[in-house]
């Protein structure tokens, strides 16, 4: 029943998919039940948002936007050789692009605001990117960050120390406390064989993973597999398959309009704006609510090549597609019922020393450690979500290294896939993989790590120095994670999502955000500039008037008797323009009163001079409509020739 | 970054270091740390560039405008590092590098 006036709409096949019905997001139920994004703030982190875009405008958020590249308020993109900063616009346009405005598209989550971060058009460093995170972070509820270190099949790396800090400070400081939600694509590396487990956003337990599916639901060519993927959304495939549709900047050779957008950042803001659905309908969703959310209403669906494994709880996970697509409207109507998990709970294992060689393929070095359960007395931890191993293995080919982590229900995780390009000499040192696919499992028992080596003979063998096994759950027993599930499937027809239903939300905390007034350097320069300039004028100013003193004090006539007035010709006079130049002197009248302290002065003393024009500064003339004179009952004009001036 | 300076000061290819500094207690904290800032960065020949967004303690020490040979670059890098590494106040340091990040 939704139509909008937006050219490209009916090309928008990931919002409402005519030609393949359900290769959709299953938006459209939700926005017919009035649920937009409507209170909710989106920022992307990015190259730029123009926001002066007809899809942008009117839902942009200035308030939660900055541009850390020039260090300004405004994220607008600054046209490159390469046509390049265009990206950032295109994401913003898939979260809220306005509908019915005959302008190109519209959003997943139209009626959110949006809000821009610019801080890939430059030298980015480890405190720049803490300053993004954490940037208007009680303004903005979800970050949205298509972008990530190198997919070349040979780089690890991830966040910084500071970057980190950012991340776990937002979500436990940012969104009035609830915790900012940070989402991430999963990378564009599959054509070098990457793998998500070496990019520590995507390993990281504070973000969002997501990839991406083709329209036929299958993984593109550019797309990355990972054990710590949570979950993926459409976005475009290979030359047949078609791209995703949205907004674009009209700078350079930009239209405002777009059908190429494409890879695993195509994907990131249509989850970004799903998230937003399901904030509006319940606000108080905490970050881990809002990744249980994710886990319990992505839908696995067939694809041979997907190696759906399912886990002791029930859930089921591929290394390619997370626990699967997500679908609108699941998120916003189990959103919509959801009472927050437990608080996070976790357990580090002491960092267990081994030293030991790795073997080369088909023989395989384990390594075990046993989590009792008084292990987990301490923390209340029964069932999992994330599980992380850090690990320092010596190896002089990186990528010939294979790691597997076993759960204690034996779900195997490829936390460290082999990779072809990535020809390393320097191992693992303290790297951190990550893995959700033991997702609600028991965290007691015996979790076991395989090494292996898949590389050619020739070169020496690699070895395990030490490894660390990080568990983070809660104290939900299984039999919770059950009966959420019946709960959430009862949900799912829809009878909750309307205002006569809505569960009781705690309210946030008042976090002040902490970054005092910035001037930026543009605001600074043009104080400065006024600063001199009024400086400046005042001196001269000043000097004029004390020359011109002196100038008066010189003239014969006014030593001892009343000032010269100057001649004033009959024309000017009956023209009315006249100017009366006077002295600056105290006036006094006959009897000796010095009509400055006179208190039956009449009239305001001396008036500014009020006839001053631009340029005008020869002399400073000032005009005095009336003398205060104690006798002002003569018309001023007459008084003067009784006046004595006293310099 | 919450100061002047900024990113445009590194954006001159100019030294940077983030440092954590021991927090002290109470309220007074905030500006008796930025004041700790300022007095450490001093020391270190830098100019304090402010707080590093919301995260309480970490500030952000640039190399003071200006332009240097590489010579003098250099036994800035050490005087700095020599001054961060032993200075109680500091509870963690780390220079500024660019990172690569791409779109996708």
């Amino acid at each position: 029943s939704i139509h909008f006036n937006d050219p490209k709409y009916p090309q928008q096949w990931h919002l409402n998919n005519r030609r393949s019905p359900g290769r959709d997001i299953n938006v459209t139920g939700v926005w017919e039940r009035n649920v937009t994004g409507r209170g909710v703030t989106v920022v992307v982190v990015d190259d730029g948002v123009e926001h002066t875009i007809q899809d942008i405008a009117p839902n942009y958020s200035p308030e939660g936007s900055y541009d850390l590249n020039s260090n300004d308020p405004d994220p607008m993109p600054h046209p490159d050789a390469e046509n390049g900063n265009r990206h950032g616009t295109r994401c913003a346009g898939e979260i809220a692009a306005v509908p019915n405005n005959s302008f190109c598209a519209v959003g997943v989550a139209y009626g959110s605001r949006i809000a821009g971060i610019r801080v890939l058009d430059g030298p980015l460093t480890d405190s720049m990117e803490a300053v993004a995170f954490n940037k208007h972070y009680q303004i903005n509820d979800i970050y949205s960050c298509s972008w990530g270190p190198d997919d070349d099949g040979k780089t690890v790396d991830g966040p910084h120390q500071l970057g980190k800090a950012a991340l776990q400070h937002g979500v436990m400081a940012g969104r009035q406390g609830f915790g900012s939600i940070f989402v991430v694509a999963s990378g564009n590396g599959g054509q070098h064989n990457d793998n998500c487990n070496y990019d520590g956003y995507a390993n990281s337990i504070y973000t969002v993973t997501i990839g991406a599916v083709d329209e036929e639901g299958h993984m593109p060519f550019y797309a990355e597999e990972c054990a710590s993927m949570l979950a993926v959304t459409f976005s475009g495939g290979d030359k047949m398959l078609r791209s995703i549709v949205t907004t674009d900047w009209d700078l350079q050779k930009g239209t405002g309009c777009t059908e190429g957008h494409t890879g695993t950042s195509a994907a990131a803001p249509l989850a970004a704006g799903m998230i937003a659905l399901m904030l509006q309908v319940r606000p108080c969703l905490t970050w881990r609510d809002v990744q249980h959310i994710i886990v319990f209403t992505a839908t696995q669906y067939e694809d041979r090549h997907a190696d759906w494994l399912t886990n002791e709880a029930g859930f089921s996970h591929s290394h390619q597609h997370g626990f699967g697509l997500l679908n609108a409207w699941r998120l916003v109507n189990a959103a919509k019922i959801w009472t927050s998990v437990p608080y996070l709970a976790s357990y580090i294992s002491p960092m267990l020393k081994e030293n030991k060689a790795v073997p080369r393929s088909p023989h395989s070095l384990e390594v075990l450690w046993n989590v009792s359960r008084m292990d987990l007395e301490m923390s209340g931890l029964k069932t999992l979500e994330h599980v992380s191993v850090t690990v320092s293995i010596t190896h002089p080919r990186r990528g010939s290294l294979e790691v597997k982590l076993f759960c204690p229900s034996g779900m195997m995780s490829l936390i460290g896939a082999p990779r072809s390009m990535d020809s390393d000499p320097n191992g693992f040192n303290d790297w951190t993989f990550s893995t959700v696919r033991c997702w609600g499992e028991r965290a007691r028992g015996t979790y076991r790590l395989v090494i292996r080596d898949v590389g050619d003979e020739s070169l020496p063998v690699g070895i395990l120095r030490q490894w660390q096994l990080t568990l983070y759950g809660s104290v939900w027993s299984p039999v919770d994670i059950k009966d959420r599930q019946s709960l959430l499937e009862s949900a799912m027809s829809g009878k909750y999502l309307h205002d006569g239903f809505t569960l009781p939300c705690p309210p946030g905390l008042k976090i002040p955000e902490e970054d005092g007034y910035t001037i930026t350097p543009n605001t600074l320069k043009t104080l400065v500039l006024v600063g001199c300039f009024t400086v400046f004028w005042t001196i001269y100013y000043m000097l004029e008037v004390y020359l011109s003193q002196r100038n008066v004090a010189a003239t014969p006539g006014c030593r001892s008797g009343p000032c010269p007035w100057p001649q004033r010709n009959q024309k000017s006079r009956d023209e009315g323009t006249e100017l009366e130049s006077m002295p600056l002197c105290n006036s006094k009248d006959l009897d000796g009163v010095d009509s400055e302290s006179g208190v039956l002065s009449t009239t305001s003393g001396l008036l500014a001079p009020d006839l001053l024009s631009e340029g005008d500064w020869s002399l400073s003339q000032s005009s005095k409509s009336a003398l205060d004179c104690p006798h002002q009952h003569q018309p001023p004009d007459l008084v003067q020739g009784k006046e004595e001036q006293i310099c | 970054l919450s100061g002047a300076g900024g990113p445009d000061t590194l954006g001159a290819g100019g030294l940077s270091w983030a440092v954590h500094l021991d927090n002290l207690e109470g309220k007074r904290e905030e500006e008796s740390l930025a004041q700790q800032a300022d007095a450490v960065a001093q020391a270190a020949g830098l100019v304090n560039a402010g707080r590093i967004g919301e995260l309480r303690g970490h500030y952000l020490f640039v190399q003071p405008v200006g332009h240097r040979q590489a010579v003098e670059v250099e036994a800035m890098r050490q005087q700095a590092e020599a001054v961060l590494a032993r200075h109680e106040a500091v509870r963690w340091y780390s220079e500024q590098r660019l990172l690569k990040r791409a779109k996708r």
